[in-house]
Protein backbone atom coordinates (compact mmCIF):
# COMPACT_ATOMS: atom_id res chain seq x y z
CA UNK A 1 0.00 0.00 0.00
CA UNK A 2 1.65 2.72 -1.09
CA UNK A 3 -1.24 5.38 -0.86
CA UNK A 4 0.64 8.26 1.14
CA UNK A 5 -2.87 9.55 2.77
CA UNK A 6 -5.43 6.98 3.47
CA UNK A 7 -7.83 9.31 4.88
CA UNK A 8 -8.58 10.22 1.44
CA UNK A 9 -8.90 7.31 -0.64
CA UNK A 10 -12.12 7.64 -2.54
CA UNK A 11 -12.42 8.60 -5.74
CA UNK A 12 -11.71 12.25 -7.07
CA UNK A 13 -13.29 12.01 -10.28
CA UNK A 14 -16.78 13.33 -10.00
CA UNK A 15 -18.28 13.14 -12.89
CA UNK A 16 -17.55 11.34 -15.71
CA UNK A 17 -15.79 12.46 -18.06
CA UNK A 18 -16.24 12.96 -22.29
CA UNK A 19 -13.64 11.14 -23.98
CA UNK A 20 -12.02 14.68 -25.17
CA UNK A 21 -11.68 15.48 -21.44
CA UNK A 22 -10.21 12.85 -20.23
CA UNK A 23 -7.52 12.63 -22.59
CA UNK A 24 -7.04 16.39 -21.87
CA UNK A 25 -6.69 15.70 -18.50
CA UNK A 26 -4.39 12.93 -18.39
CA UNK A 27 -2.31 15.34 -20.71
CA UNK A 28 -1.67 18.41 -18.56
CA UNK A 29 -1.01 15.33 -15.64
CA UNK A 30 1.60 13.80 -18.00
CA UNK A 31 2.79 17.06 -18.88
CA UNK A 32 3.22 17.89 -15.45
CA UNK A 33 5.54 14.95 -14.78
CA UNK A 34 7.21 15.89 -17.90
CA UNK A 35 6.15 12.88 -19.95
CA UNK A 36 5.04 13.56 -23.66
CA UNK A 37 2.74 10.17 -23.82
CA UNK A 38 1.59 7.62 -21.33
CA UNK A 39 4.19 4.76 -21.07
CA UNK A 40 3.35 1.34 -22.24
CA UNK A 41 5.63 -1.12 -20.38
CA UNK A 42 6.29 -4.58 -20.77
CA UNK A 43 4.67 -6.68 -18.05
CA UNK A 44 7.29 -9.61 -17.68
CA UNK A 45 9.56 -7.30 -16.29
CA UNK A 46 7.51 -5.90 -13.59
CA UNK A 47 9.18 -8.38 -10.68
CA UNK A 48 12.72 -7.84 -11.36
CA UNK A 49 15.30 -6.89 -9.90
CA UNK A 50 15.66 -3.68 -10.52
CA UNK A 51 11.50 -2.39 -9.58
CA UNK A 52 12.25 -4.03 -6.21
CA UNK A 53 15.12 -1.99 -5.30
CA UNK A 54 14.06 1.09 -6.70
CA UNK A 55 10.93 0.62 -4.20
CA UNK A 56 13.39 0.16 -1.54
CA UNK A 57 14.70 3.80 -2.30
CA UNK A 58 11.09 4.50 -2.31
CA UNK A 59 10.25 3.39 0.61
CA UNK A 60 12.78 4.73 2.12
CA UNK A 61 12.29 8.52 1.73
CA UNK A 62 10.41 10.03 4.07
CA UNK A 63 6.97 11.80 3.00
CA UNK A 64 6.79 14.54 5.21
CA UNK A 65 5.58 17.82 4.77
CA UNK A 66 9.24 19.01 4.55
CA UNK A 67 10.28 18.14 0.73
CA UNK A 68 12.30 20.96 -0.65
CA UNK A 69 14.97 18.42 -1.04
CA UNK A 70 15.25 14.54 -0.27
CA UNK A 71 15.79 13.86 3.02
CA UNK A 72 15.36 10.81 5.50
CA UNK A 73 16.82 8.40 7.35
CA UNK A 74 17.76 5.56 5.99
CA UNK A 75 15.79 2.48 7.04
CA UNK A 76 16.89 -0.96 5.07
CA UNK A 77 14.31 -2.53 3.81
CA UNK A 78 14.82 -6.76 3.85
CA UNK A 79 13.41 -8.41 0.68
CA UNK A 80 12.40 -12.02 1.25
CA UNK A 81 15.90 -12.83 -0.05
CA UNK A 82 17.73 -11.37 3.07
CA UNK A 83 20.01 -8.54 2.56
CA UNK A 84 18.64 -5.40 1.92
CA UNK A 85 19.32 -4.32 -1.59
CA UNK A 86 19.82 -0.36 -1.93
CA UNK A 87 22.63 0.43 0.03
CA UNK A 88 23.88 3.42 2.83
CA UNK A 89 25.87 4.87 0.16
CA UNK A 90 23.07 4.52 -2.25
CA UNK A 91 21.28 6.76 0.57
CA UNK A 92 23.90 9.62 0.10
CA UNK A 93 23.62 9.44 -3.80
CA UNK A 94 19.87 9.79 -3.31
CA UNK A 95 20.06 13.07 -0.80
CA UNK A 96 21.64 14.51 -4.26
CA UNK A 97 19.84 13.35 -6.37
CA UNK A 98 16.73 14.76 -8.37
CA UNK A 99 15.95 11.60 -10.31
CA UNK A 100 17.01 8.15 -10.43
CA UNK A 101 16.45 5.37 -12.96
CA UNK A 102 17.09 1.90 -13.18
CA UNK A 103 17.71 0.38 -16.22
CA UNK A 104 17.04 -3.35 -17.68
CA UNK A 105 19.94 -5.02 -19.19
CA UNK A 106 19.11 -5.31 -23.02
CA UNK A 107 21.45 -8.07 -23.82
CA UNK A 108 23.01 -10.88 -21.85
CA UNK A 109 25.84 -12.99 -24.29
CA UNK A 110 28.27 -15.46 -22.12
CA UNK A 111 30.84 -16.10 -24.37
CA UNK A 112 34.21 -17.64 -24.77
CA UNK A 113 37.18 -17.02 -26.67
CA UNK A 114 39.01 -19.11 -28.22
CA UNK A 115 41.94 -19.94 -28.33
CA UNK A 116 42.54 -17.88 -25.22
CA UNK A 117 39.85 -19.30 -23.86
CA UNK A 118 38.56 -16.45 -21.61
CA UNK A 119 34.85 -16.49 -20.83
CA UNK A 120 33.22 -13.19 -19.91
CA UNK A 121 29.83 -12.04 -19.91
CA UNK A 122 28.07 -9.04 -21.45
CA UNK A 123 25.59 -6.16 -20.86
CA UNK A 124 23.66 -2.92 -22.62
CA UNK A 125 21.74 -0.76 -21.57
CA UNK A 126 20.05 2.09 -22.99
CA UNK A 127 20.47 5.35 -21.88
CA UNK A 128 19.02 7.33 -24.53
CA UNK A 129 15.73 8.19 -22.80
CA UNK A 130 17.44 10.76 -20.32
CA UNK A 131 15.11 13.59 -20.31
CA UNK A 132 17.27 16.87 -20.98
CA UNK A 133 18.68 18.78 -18.51
CA UNK A 134 19.72 16.02 -16.05
CA UNK A 135 23.41 14.98 -15.51
CA UNK A 136 24.49 11.91 -14.17
CA UNK A 137 25.74 12.18 -10.67
CA UNK A 138 26.50 8.52 -9.96
CA UNK A 139 25.58 5.36 -11.46
CA UNK A 140 26.20 1.50 -10.40
CA UNK A 141 26.08 -1.76 -11.85
CA UNK A 142 24.51 -4.27 -9.83
CA UNK A 143 24.96 -8.12 -10.32
CA UNK A 144 23.69 -11.09 -7.85
CA UNK A 145 26.25 -13.66 -6.95
CA UNK A 146 24.93 -16.94 -5.69
CA UNK A 147 26.70 -19.29 -3.00
CA UNK A 148 28.11 -22.20 -4.85
CA UNK A 149 28.67 -25.35 -2.68
CA UNK A 150 31.59 -26.83 -4.81
CA UNK A 151 34.60 -26.69 -6.16
CA UNK A 152 35.94 -23.90 -5.03
CA UNK A 153 35.78 -23.82 -1.64
CA UNK A 154 38.17 -20.99 0.18
CA UNK A 155 38.98 -19.84 -2.81
CA UNK A 156 38.92 -16.54 -4.16
CA UNK A 157 38.07 -14.94 -7.90
CA UNK A 158 39.06 -11.60 -9.30
CA UNK A 159 35.78 -9.81 -11.17
CA UNK A 160 36.35 -7.03 -13.51
CA UNK A 161 34.34 -4.96 -15.24
CA UNK A 162 35.10 -3.65 -18.63
CA UNK A 163 33.54 -0.69 -20.77
CA UNK A 164 33.23 -2.27 -24.22
CA UNK A 165 35.18 0.81 -26.84
CA UNK A 166 35.06 -0.87 -30.26
CA UNK A 167 33.88 -4.03 -31.20
CA UNK A 168 35.61 -6.49 -33.43
CA UNK A 169 33.75 -9.56 -34.98
CA UNK A 170 37.12 -11.82 -35.94
CA UNK A 171 38.61 -10.88 -32.44
CA UNK A 172 38.28 -9.34 -29.02
CA UNK A 173 36.55 -5.83 -28.27
CA UNK A 174 38.41 -3.06 -26.96
CA UNK A 175 37.93 -2.95 -23.42
CA UNK A 176 38.97 -0.06 -20.69
CA UNK A 177 39.28 -1.81 -17.18
CA UNK A 178 36.20 0.19 -15.45
CA UNK A 179 36.70 -1.84 -11.75
CA UNK A 180 38.16 -5.23 -10.46
CA UNK A 181 38.23 -6.47 -7.20
CA UNK A 182 38.72 -9.75 -5.76
CA UNK A 183 35.54 -11.84 -3.95
CA UNK A 184 35.38 -15.16 -2.12
CA UNK A 185 33.76 -17.88 -4.13
CA UNK A 186 31.87 -18.33 -1.54
CA UNK A 187 30.88 -15.21 -1.21
CA UNK A 188 26.74 -13.98 -1.86
CA UNK A 189 25.00 -11.04 -2.45
CA UNK A 190 24.74 -7.60 -4.67
CA UNK A 191 27.91 -7.03 -5.84
CA UNK A 192 27.87 -3.65 -7.16
CA UNK A 193 30.50 -1.85 -9.40
CA UNK A 194 30.88 2.03 -9.89
CA UNK A 195 29.89 2.88 -13.40
CA UNK A 196 29.51 6.76 -13.19
CA UNK A 197 32.11 8.28 -15.54
CA UNK A 198 30.83 5.71 -17.63
CA UNK A 199 27.33 6.49 -17.58
CA UNK A 200 28.21 10.45 -18.37
CA UNK A 201 30.15 9.23 -21.59
CA UNK A 202 27.31 7.17 -22.67
CA UNK A 203 24.77 9.93 -22.19
CA UNK A 204 26.57 12.08 -23.72
CA UNK A 205 27.65 10.07 -26.70
CA UNK A 206 24.60 7.60 -26.96
CA UNK A 207 26.47 5.91 -30.23
CA UNK A 208 29.41 4.73 -27.87
CA UNK A 209 27.00 3.04 -26.18
CA UNK A 210 28.66 -0.42 -26.68
CA UNK A 211 27.58 -1.85 -23.11
CA UNK A 212 29.50 -3.48 -20.26
CA UNK A 213 31.66 -6.94 -19.75
CA UNK A 214 32.43 -8.94 -16.82
CA UNK A 215 35.29 -11.47 -16.57
CA UNK A 216 36.36 -13.80 -13.53
CA UNK A 217 39.83 -15.61 -13.26
CA UNK A 218 40.72 -17.43 -10.66
CA UNK A 219 44.03 -16.88 -8.40
CA UNK A 220 46.05 -18.86 -10.68
CA UNK A 221 44.62 -16.78 -13.57
CA UNK A 222 42.18 -19.04 -15.14
CA UNK A 223 39.59 -17.97 -16.86
CA UNK A 224 35.96 -18.31 -14.78
CA UNK A 225 33.10 -18.81 -15.73
CA UNK A 226 29.98 -16.24 -14.36
CA UNK A 227 28.12 -18.70 -14.31
CA UNK A 228 30.03 -21.29 -13.23
CA UNK A 229 31.30 -18.41 -10.69
CA UNK A 230 27.59 -18.19 -9.12
CA UNK A 231 26.68 -15.01 -11.17
CA UNK A 232 22.92 -14.66 -11.77
CA UNK A 233 21.85 -14.11 -15.36
CA UNK A 234 19.03 -14.38 -18.01
CA UNK A 235 17.80 -17.43 -17.41
CA UNK A 236 17.99 -16.81 -13.06
CA UNK A 237 15.62 -15.57 -10.77
CA UNK A 238 13.84 -12.45 -11.55
CA UNK A 239 14.17 -10.86 -8.53
CA UNK A 240 18.16 -11.37 -8.96
CA UNK A 241 18.64 -9.96 -12.08
CA UNK A 242 21.65 -7.41 -12.95
CA UNK A 243 20.65 -4.08 -13.53
CA UNK A 244 21.88 0.03 -13.49
CA UNK A 245 20.99 2.31 -11.56
CA UNK A 246 21.96 6.18 -12.14
CA UNK A 247 20.89 9.34 -10.57
CA UNK A 248 20.99 12.37 -11.78
CA UNK A 249 20.55 15.91 -11.05
CA UNK A 250 18.55 18.15 -12.74
CA UNK A 251 21.04 21.03 -14.95
CA UNK A 252 18.30 23.58 -15.94
CA UNK A 253 15.25 24.60 -14.99
CA UNK A 254 12.19 22.45 -16.57
CA UNK A 255 9.65 24.71 -18.55
CA UNK A 256 6.60 23.47 -19.83
CA UNK A 257 6.02 24.08 -23.67
CA UNK A 258 3.46 26.18 -25.01
CA UNK A 259 0.72 24.01 -25.70
CA UNK B 1 -6.77 56.11 -3.78
CA UNK B 2 -7.79 52.89 -6.00
CA UNK B 3 -9.06 53.83 -9.69
CA UNK B 4 -10.51 51.99 -12.53
CA UNK B 5 -13.96 50.41 -12.39
CA UNK B 6 -15.54 47.64 -10.64
CA UNK B 7 -15.97 44.34 -12.16
CA UNK B 8 -18.21 41.48 -10.92
CA UNK B 9 -15.89 38.83 -10.14
CA UNK B 10 -17.10 35.46 -9.19
CA UNK B 11 -14.67 32.82 -7.94
CA UNK B 12 -13.47 30.16 -10.38
CA UNK B 13 -14.46 27.29 -8.09
CA UNK B 14 -12.52 24.25 -9.39
CA UNK B 15 -14.71 20.93 -10.59
CA UNK B 16 -14.00 17.48 -8.83
CA UNK B 17 -12.34 18.79 -5.66
CA UNK B 18 -13.83 17.17 -2.45
CA UNK B 19 -14.70 19.29 -0.49
CA UNK B 20 -15.33 18.68 3.09
CA UNK B 21 -18.30 21.92 4.03
CA UNK B 22 -21.68 21.59 2.81
CA UNK B 23 -22.60 24.85 3.70
CA UNK B 24 -23.14 28.29 2.10
CA UNK B 25 -21.50 30.19 4.97
CA UNK B 26 -18.14 32.05 3.89
CA UNK B 27 -15.11 30.20 5.64
CA UNK B 28 -11.70 32.17 5.81
CA UNK B 29 -9.22 30.90 3.53
CA UNK B 30 -7.78 27.97 4.63
CA UNK B 31 -6.66 24.27 3.31
CA UNK B 32 -9.10 21.83 2.15
CA UNK B 33 -8.73 17.68 1.68
CA UNK B 34 -8.15 17.08 -2.23
CA UNK B 35 -6.90 13.77 -3.25
CA UNK B 36 -5.48 13.35 -6.31
CA UNK B 37 -6.07 9.41 -7.39
CA UNK B 38 -3.50 7.69 -10.10
CA UNK B 39 -5.49 4.80 -9.95
CA UNK B 40 -8.97 6.53 -11.02
CA UNK B 41 -6.80 7.53 -14.00
CA UNK B 42 -6.17 3.92 -14.57
CA UNK B 43 -2.88 4.21 -14.44
CA UNK B 44 -1.53 1.44 -12.37
CA UNK B 45 0.28 -0.57 -15.21
CA UNK B 46 2.53 1.81 -15.36
CA UNK B 47 3.09 4.25 -11.89
CA UNK B 48 4.32 1.62 -9.28
CA UNK B 49 3.84 4.18 -6.55
CA UNK B 50 2.14 6.05 -4.98
CA UNK B 51 -1.50 5.36 -6.16
CA UNK B 52 -2.65 8.81 -5.44
CA UNK B 53 -1.39 11.35 -3.23
CA UNK B 54 -3.37 14.17 -1.02
CA UNK B 55 -2.97 17.24 -2.53
CA UNK B 56 -5.22 19.89 -0.98
CA UNK B 57 -6.42 22.92 -2.19
CA UNK B 58 -6.78 26.44 -0.69
CA UNK B 59 -10.48 28.37 -0.77
CA UNK B 60 -12.25 30.88 1.28
CA UNK B 61 -12.36 34.12 1.92
CA UNK B 62 -9.96 37.12 2.29
CA UNK B 63 -11.60 39.65 3.75
CA UNK B 64 -11.81 42.37 6.50
CA UNK B 65 -9.95 41.98 9.00
CA UNK B 66 -7.70 39.11 7.79
CA UNK B 67 -6.42 37.54 10.73
CA UNK B 68 -2.72 36.77 11.61
CA UNK B 69 -3.92 32.86 11.22
CA UNK B 70 -4.56 33.70 7.42
CA UNK B 71 -0.65 34.17 6.20
CA UNK B 72 -1.52 37.18 4.08
CA UNK B 73 1.12 39.51 2.96
CA UNK B 74 1.32 43.36 4.06
CA UNK B 75 -0.14 43.77 -0.04
CA UNK B 76 -2.90 41.80 0.74
CA UNK B 77 -3.71 43.23 3.95
CA UNK B 78 -3.83 46.79 2.08
CA UNK B 79 -6.34 45.35 -0.67
CA UNK B 80 -8.37 44.18 1.71
CA UNK B 81 -8.40 47.40 3.67
CA UNK B 82 -9.37 49.34 0.13
CA UNK B 83 -11.81 46.74 -0.95
CA UNK B 84 -13.31 47.00 2.38
CA UNK B 85 -13.91 50.54 1.93
CA UNK B 86 -14.56 50.89 -1.47
CA UNK B 87 -15.49 47.20 -3.16
CA UNK B 88 -16.04 48.25 -6.59
CA UNK B 89 -12.71 49.42 -7.08
CA UNK B 90 -10.40 46.72 -6.25
CA UNK B 91 -11.58 42.63 -5.51
CA UNK B 92 -10.96 41.21 -2.46
CA UNK B 93 -7.42 39.20 -2.43
CA UNK B 94 -6.78 35.75 -3.47
CA UNK B 95 -6.68 32.78 -1.21
CA UNK B 96 -4.30 30.49 -2.52
CA UNK B 97 -1.08 28.49 -1.64
CA UNK B 98 1.74 29.49 0.19
CA UNK B 99 3.86 27.01 0.76
CA UNK B 100 3.88 23.91 -1.47
CA UNK B 101 5.69 20.09 -0.99
CA UNK B 102 6.79 17.93 -3.52
CA UNK B 103 6.13 14.47 -3.92
CA UNK B 104 8.02 11.58 -5.31
CA UNK B 105 6.59 9.34 -8.07
CA UNK B 106 8.08 6.01 -9.01
CA UNK B 107 6.94 4.84 -12.31
CA UNK B 108 8.02 2.41 -15.45
CA UNK B 109 8.78 3.73 -18.53
CA UNK B 110 7.98 2.29 -22.52
CA UNK B 111 11.58 0.15 -21.43
CA UNK B 112 10.26 -1.04 -18.52
CA UNK B 113 13.04 1.12 -17.15
CA UNK B 114 12.07 2.32 -13.87
CA UNK B 115 12.19 6.45 -12.85
CA UNK B 116 11.98 7.25 -9.02
CA UNK B 117 11.82 11.03 -9.62
CA UNK B 118 11.13 13.96 -7.05
CA UNK B 119 8.60 16.57 -8.34
CA UNK B 120 7.66 20.10 -6.89
CA UNK B 121 5.17 22.02 -6.10
CA UNK B 122 2.58 19.51 -5.95
CA UNK B 123 0.80 19.22 -2.28
CA UNK B 124 -0.49 22.48 -0.75
CA UNK B 125 1.05 23.10 2.55
CA UNK B 126 -0.32 26.26 3.68
CA UNK B 127 -3.21 28.74 2.01
CA UNK B 128 -2.50 32.11 2.61
CA UNK B 129 -4.02 35.59 1.29
CA UNK B 130 -2.51 37.31 -1.87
Amino acid sequence: NFTLDNEFHSSFIHRRLKSQERREMQREILSILGLPHRPRPHLHGKHNAAPMFMLDLYNAMSTDGDEDRYSYPYKPVFTTQGPPIASLQDNNFLNDADMVMSFVNLVEHDKEFLPVRRHHREFKFDLSRIPEGEAVTAAEFRIYKDFIHERYDNETFRISIYQVLEEHSDRESDLFLLDSRVIWAAEEGWLVFDVTATSNHWVLNPGRNLGLQLALDSTNGESISPRTAGLVGRSGPQNKQPFMVAFFKATEVHLRSIR
Amino acid sequence: SATGGGKQRNPNRSKGAKKNSSTDQKQACKKHELYVSFRDLGWQDWIIAPEGYAAYYCEGECAFPLNSYMNATNHAIVQTLVHFINPETVPKPCCAPTQLNAISVLYFDDSSNVILKKYRNMVVRACGCH
